[in-house]
């Protein structure tokens, strides 16, 4: 697959952008985390896509945001159940 | 746009096209 760039993104209509984001991003959130990959890309998704994109390219800030959004997931879920 | 966490936890899940009929 070839990497996504900010010209093809502008290409596209807002709404078709954040689905060619999510694309990308849920195969690499789908391997941190399997069971919730649908719902943090959902939440990341809502970051400005020129981070998105950035995010892309490098994991580890990728991965910084996965983490950020897993655990305000738990703490909502936690407190959903309380 | 920033992103706030504690907003986005009500964001709809992402569905990838090949989970689609």
């Amino acid at each position: 697959q070839e990497p996504l760039t900010s010209g093809m993104l502008t290409a596209a209509p807002p709404q078709e952008q954040k689905q060619m984001l999510g694309e990308r991003l849920f195969p690499l959130i789908q391997r941190m985390h399997p069971d919730m990959a649908g719902k943090i890309t959902g939440m990341l998704l809502e970051i400005d896509n020129s981070e998105l994109l950035h995010m892309l390219e490098s994991h580890e800030s990728l991965r910084a945001k996965v983490d950020e959004a897993l655990a305000v997931l738990q703490a909502h879920q936690a407190k959903e159940a309380a | 746009e920033v992103f706030v966490p504690g907003q986005n936890v009500h964001a709809p899940a992402f569905v990838p096209s090949f989970m689609k009929d």
